[in-house]
């Protein structure tokens, strides 16, 4: 396995 | 986590000029940064001639209002590094958004101080690394998108 980290962002900016 | 070894990375940079530069430092940041793996692609340039560059190529870890992103960014090595600084971008995925700013253009790229005043040995991709998570942490570079696809809950009559 080598799939590293899952991208995330922040919630949608207001 | 990515499993390269420096053999395996020699024998992809050997156009690269600097290449024990280049070896070591990719080899000290992705033991640091395990999410960033080093990938050999092709690199489009502006003038839309291709050349086959590495590229480490992952997310980076973010802390924004409390909580930790993996924001997915995508650093080229062009064959002059250390000594020509790295071409970055964030690559959002499907569910992501750029927000542009002084920091990032419409394309994803990537545009700080430290790229723009970059000079080796005193400027190295840890450093770099370092200083995208601070300034990311303060004005993020991507966000999530609205879940606009997503049928609307009926109303309660």
């Amino acid at each position: 396995l080598n799939g590293g980290a899952v991208p995330s962002a922040p919630p949608t900016y207001t | 986590m990515a499993v390269v070894n420096e053999g395996a990375l020699k024998k992809m940079l050997k156009q690269y000029k600097y290449r024990d530069l280049t070896v070591r430092e990719i080899t000290n940041v992705i033991s640091q940064y395990k999410d960033l793996k080093p990938v050999m692609d092709a690199y489009v340039f502006n003038d839309g001639s291709s050349r086959d560059l590495m590229s480490l190529t992952g997310t980076i870890p973010i802390s924004y209002r409390g909580n930790v992103y993996n924001i997915p960014v995508c650093l080229w090595l062009l064959d002059t590094y250390p000594f020509n600084p790295p071409i970055c971008f964030v690559k959002p995925t499907s569910a992501m958004m750029i927000k542009t700013g002084k920091h990032i253009d419409a394309n994803g790229k990537i545009y700080l101080p430290y790229l723009h005043e970059w000079k080796h040995p005193q400027s190295d991709l840890y450093g770099l690394i370092q200083v995208m998570i601070v300034v990311f942490g303060e004005e993020p570079p991507v966000f999530s998108r609205p879940t606009i696809a997503a049928p609307l809950p009926s109303l309660p009559s």
